[in-house]
């Protein structure tokens, strides 16, 4: 038996959003500690990783871990019926093969379910050790989202170069190029709107910006986005939900050929 | 411009 309720339903709908697009299709594991899925795009360029704690939800249980094959468009589809102020409640029985999402108005006058046919997916688990990155940025993530959207207009790849004197966006392609440079920035009037640089080496990398305005759409997700780099491993951008955990977005870097 | 790696070049399956 599984039952989750999400006072907060807006949340699960910004998740939604902000990961069909990468993915079509990926299993959500619920154990006793929380809701999470890690799932690859179609190319295995880019990996999503999303932690939903036991302790973010106003009632959690789970019998025993789950696993459940989701198609995330169609999942999507019936989040989309749920108002942005409903509790969401998401149900399963043991053994079924559906999965129930339940929409309650926030005054309880409306109350709506929707049963979504669950899957059979075989999908790969990666494992993702504990790095240290040479560089970690923060920033507000609608800073993030503008300039992804904005290089993509002039180039195809973006290098994120972090030295000491802050972190530089950069594009190249037939019009033209474009350099962004963020500088550390922490005189603000609210915390998330700081730049925070966390330097232990200089890194710069190389990624396709198509990926990245992917992983963009989970701005609504949080304030401030958290982009660790270091020379050897795929970049993590990563949008925190506030008391309940995580989206984080691995992508592999290019190289020259 | 450049060659994409693959995720799974750097992460093991579990």
């Amino acid at each position: 038996m599984l039952e989750l309720r999400l006072v907060q339903g807006s949340l699960l709908k910004k998740v939604l959003e902000a990961i069909k697009d990468l993915v079509n299709d990926a299993n959500f594991d619920c154990s006793a500690t929380g809701f999470s899925l890690q799932a690859m795009d179609s190319s295995h360029v880019a990996l999503v990783a999303l932690l939903l704690r036991n302790e973010g939800f106003e009632h959690y249980r789970c019998d025993r871990n789950i696993s459940m094959g989701m198609n995330l468009g169609n999942m999507n589809k019936m989040l989309k019926c749920a108002g942005n102020d409903d509790i969401i409640t998401l149900k399963a029985d043991d053994g079924s093969d559906t999965v129930t999402f339940m929409f309650e108005s926030p005054n309880q006058d409306k109350i709506a379910d929707f049963e979504m046919k669950l899957m059979d997916i075989d999908s790969e688990h990666l494992g993702i050790p504990e790095a240290e990155y040479h560089a970690i940025v923060r920033m507000p993530s609608a800073e993030f989202a503008r300039i992804c959207k904005d290089l993509s207009s002039i180039g195809d790849t973006v290098v994120i170069s972090v030295t000491k004197e802050g972190v530089k966006f950069s594009t190249k392609g037939d019009i033209g190029t474009a350099n962004i440079v963020c500088r550390q920035n922490t005189t603000v009037d609210k915390p998330e709107e700081a730049t925070v640089i966390e330097m232990k080496e200089p890194v710069s990398l190389t990624f396709a910006l198509r990926y990245m305005n992917s992983f963009a759409k989970a701005t609504p997700l949080s304030h401030t986005v958290t982009i660790s780099l270091s020379s050897e491993l795929p970049v993590v951008v990563e949008y925190k939900i506030e008391d309940m955990g995580y989206v984080r977005f691995y992508l592999a870097p290019k190289i020259e050929e | 411009t450049g060659i994409q790696l693959s995720i799974k070049e750097f992460y093991r399956a579990t």
